[in-house]
């Protein structure tokens, strides 16, 4: 609905938010359909193996979701895939983070895939460096729960990721630029008028993004180590997109 | 230099109102 006072950017960037439940459904039928090779497997391998795909699938919705986005279709191909080479690791992140913070539950996780599972469970079936990061990023999702951070401003700061003027080499890096401005213009607005008692609110949400970046890289370091060891499934998009950055 | 990423250019090019 349409409030007094609600930057109509800010609408429009939420209107690009996919169905989540489409998106599931889509994930569900495809894992479902890859599982026959790794049936009856059920180690710490296959735990890591299951989530790669899962991460995987989430990366295609989240090309779907930026080509959605009335800004992102006026940009040449080449611009396109410079803006995604730079950001999809945060935005998968990011992704996982804020379904984290809708759920709004410390001692469980939401999967892409709608099945909750209990943390000790998880952190269970995986090694010490991605336990870490499971907790580091369980962490990032109760403090960004504490600021109330609600559904627009997530969809505002996707948005601000994916458009980083700092991406070298984009053709047109002043359209960029201006989009990451109007986008952060309306989250400023939005954020004063939708809660004038938090004041602060704009800074500290800007803050947790430079952890989802440092989080992200991690994670990426991790994908890396473990594709050298043979241990993530391949041909897929997740591995072209690690490959195509750190080449 | 960056190696080509073909299934993200295929992504982003593809027509989708065929």
């Amino acid at each position: 609905p349409q409030l007094p006072g609600l930057p109509p950017l800010v609408l429009e960037l939420l209107g690009c938010d996919q169905d989540e439940l489409m998106v599931q459904n889509k994930i569900i039928a495809h894992l479902q359909q890859e599982q026959g090779c790794s049936r009856g497997r059920h180690d710490k391998s296959s735990t890591f193996s299951q989530m790669c795909r899962m991460a995987d699938q989430t990366l295609f919705s989240i090309v779907e979701w930026a080509r959605s986005c009335a800004f992102f279709k006026e940009l040449k191909v080449g611009d396109q895939m410079k803006l995604l080479h730079n950001c999809w690791s945060e935005l998968l992140v990011l992704d996982h983070i804020f379904r984290q913070v809708l759920h709004a539950k410390e001692d469980s996780i939401l999967l892409v895939t709608g099945q909750e599972i209990k943390l000790p469970l998880i952190l269970d079936e995986v090694d010490a460096t991605l336990s870490s990061l499971v907790q580091k990023g369980q962490n990032l999702a109760m403090r960004l729960h504490t600021l109330q951070v609600d559904r627009r401003e997530i969809a505002c700061l996707k948005f601000i990721v994916l458009f980083n003027p700092n991406v070298k080499m984009l053709e047109n890096q002043a359209f960029v630029e201006g989009v990451q401005e109007q986008v952060n213009g309306a989250l400023l607005e939005y954020t004063l008028t939708t809660y004038p008692q938090f004041q602060e609110k704009f800074s500290q949400l800007l803050v947790p993004l430079t952890e989802v970046r440092s989080l992200s890289m991690q994670a990426e370091d991790y994908l890396c180590y473990m594709n050298l060891s043979g241990e993530v499934p391949c041909n897929n998009l997740l591995i072209e997109m690690l490959h195509a950055k750190r080449a | 230099k960056k190696k080509d990423n073909a299934l993200l250019r295929y992504l982003l090019d593809k027509d989708d109102t065929v």
